[in-house]
């Protein structure tokens, strides 16, 4: 399961 | 991070203090919409809910930190300071915004990326934040004059959206997995609102004039 794209911009 | 994405979240963070400063320097909030001030501020509660379990890097913790206590210490501000909370326009600023609260919710279960808690109110926030600035748009036309300092606040909350749309295109062209759809439409909609004020700015920088929105 790829691990999950955390949101990285403001 | 490249360059239009920092100087986005320079601007944004601009805007923010410009308004602190006002109404710091001031002790006045008139012009300035509370109800927009609260929509920033669950726009802020509801994106940063990771704040705590993805830790991305220190600027982007240390950002959501200041966001988040600066647009509840505005709200706070504006609510409780006897001497602020006396000169809020309350009669002028009578957007409904609940609907628009109501509206983004319903959008976000509808779209998101992926039907988890943390993704639903990812993109609510999304939806928000393109249309929180509405009330304080309605109170600028009604209340026709607009302060420098109020009007500088619009301006740089504006032009930090428009650099986010910049950091996306520049993303889509260097990163060949970045779909973020939601963030560019709900951008591309809020740069937009934003037009005719934008316009009515520039117009008055040209004319050296005092910035008179059409009732």
């Amino acid at each position: 399961e790829q691990p999950r794209d955390p949101h990285d911009e403001l | 991070m490249n360059i239009f994405r920092f100087a986005g979240d320079m601007t944004h963070l601009i805007s923010v203090l410009v308004l602190l400063l006002k109404i710091y320097a001031t002790k006045s909030c008139s012009g300035i919409s509370l109800k927009t001030q609260e929509l920033y501020a669950l726009v802020f509660l509801a994106r940063y809910l990771d704040l705590f379990t993805d830790f991305i890097s220190v600027y982007n913790t240390v950002m959501k930190i200041v966001f988040i206590m600066s647009s509840l210490s505005i709200v706070w501000c504006m609510r409780m300071h006897p001497m602020v909370r006396r000169s809020y326009d309350k009669e002028l600023d009578t957007f409904r915004h609940y609907f628009l609260i109501a509206g983004c919710l319903l959008g976000a279960l509808l779209v998101h990326e992926k039907f988890t808690f943390q993704e639903i109110f990812w993109a609510f926030s999304l939806y928000l934040e393109a249309v929180a600035i509405l009330p304080q748009l309605v109170l600028l036309q009604r209340s026709g004059n607009v302060d420098n300092l109020t009007g500088q606040y619009v301006f740089f909350l504006g032009a930090y959206r428009a650099l986010y749309i910049l950091n996306w295109i520049y993303r889509y062209f260097t990163e060949k997995h970045f779909g973020r759809w939601i963030s560019c439409i709900s951008g591309l909609v809020q740069t937009a609102l934003y037009g005719d004020f934008f316009y009515y700015y520039f117009i008055s920088w040209k004319n050296n004039a005092k910035l008179q929105l059409p009732a």
